[in-house]
C-alpha cells in the first residue's frame, strides 16, 4: 500500500458518499429530476461483483476485505434506491446510452486479452474494462442535459481522481517494485482519459463558481 | 498475456 494508492481509494469512497448525500437531498427536495445515470451506477456494481469473486478465498487485510464489502455493498443499495426508493425521479428518457455496447465489448475483450483464461482471472479482467467505460452513460447525460448540479460536479471530480490518482500509484510501484500490469494500466488510462474534458470544465467552470454548463 | 494482476489491489 502506498499514500497514492490510500487517497485513490478514499476518493472513491468520498465519490460514494457525495452520490449517497446527493440522492438523500434529492428526495428532501423531491421533483428535481436526478441527473444520475441508473446505467452507470448499475455497471458499477456489475463491476465489483465480477472483481471481488476473491471475497472470501484471498483475505489480504482487514482494509482490502472492508473496503470490499462496502464497494459491492454501497453499489448494490444506490442501484436500489434508484430503482425502487427514487424510481419518480429517474427519467430513463435521458438515460440512452447502449450499456449493452459496452459490456459485450468488455467481455469480448476480456475473453481474448487477459493473464488465465480461469473464471475468476476472466471476470477480474472483464470488470478492468468495464470499470473503465462504466462512466460512459453518465458522461453521455450530461452532454444530453447540457448541465449538472454542482454536487453532481463533485461525484464526478472524485470518481475521476479516484483512477486517475491509481495511474499515479502503478508508477510509483514500477519504480520502486518493476510492478508490470498492462492490463489495469491501460484501462485506468482510458478511464481517467474519458473525464479530461469534465475536469477542464471543472477547473476553469465550478471551481470559480459558475455553472457547470457544456459549451 | 504476460503478467498478473496485483492481489492486493481494489
Amino acid at each position: 500500500m502506498n499514500l497514492f494508492r490510500l487517497v485513490a481509494d478514499l476518493m472513491h469512497l468520498v465519490s460514494i458518499f457525495i452520490l449517497l448525500l446527493k440522492m438523500q437531498k434529492t428526495r428532501s427536495v423531491a421533483g428535481r429530476c436526478s441527473r444520475i445515470s441508473f446505467k452507470t451506477q448499475a455497471l458499477y456494481a456489475t463491476v465489483f461483483l465480477t472483481r471481488y469473486t476473491d471475497l472470501f478465498a484471498n483475505f489480504q487485510s482487514l482494509y482490502n476485505t472492508t473496503m470490499k464489502v462496502f464497494f459491492i455493498a454501497s453499489s448494490l443499495y444506490i442501484v436500489f434506491l434508484m430503482k425502487f426508493k427514487f424510481k419518480a425521479t429517474n427519467d430513463p428518457r435521458l438515460d440512452t446510452f447502449k450499456a449493452q455496447y459496452v459490456v459485450g465489448g468488455a467481455a469480448a475483450l476480456a475473453l481474448i486479452v487477459n493473464y488465465a483464461f480461469t473464471v475468476q482471472e476472466v471476470l477480474w479482467t472483464f470488470s478492468i474494462y468495464l470499470e473503465a467505460v462504466a462512466i460512459l452513460p453518465q458522461l453521455f447525460m450530461l452532454t444530453k442535459t447540457g448541465e449538472a448540479e454542482v454536487i453532481t460536479t463533485h461525484y464526478l471530480f472524485a470518481l475521476g481522481t479516484y483512477r486517475g490518482l491509481y495511474l499515479v500509484n502503478w508508477i510509483y510501484r514500477y519504480w520502486t517494485e518493476y510492478y508490470v500490469d498492462w492490463i489495469v494500466w491501460i484501462a485506468g488510462a482510458v478511464q481517467t482519459g474519458l473525464y479530461c474534458d469534465f475536469f477542464y470544465i471543472y477547473f476553469t467552470k465550478v471551481l470559480k463558481g459558475a455553472k457547470f454548463e457544456l459549451p | 498475456l504476460a503478467g498478473a494482476r496485483s492481489k492486493d489491489e481494489l
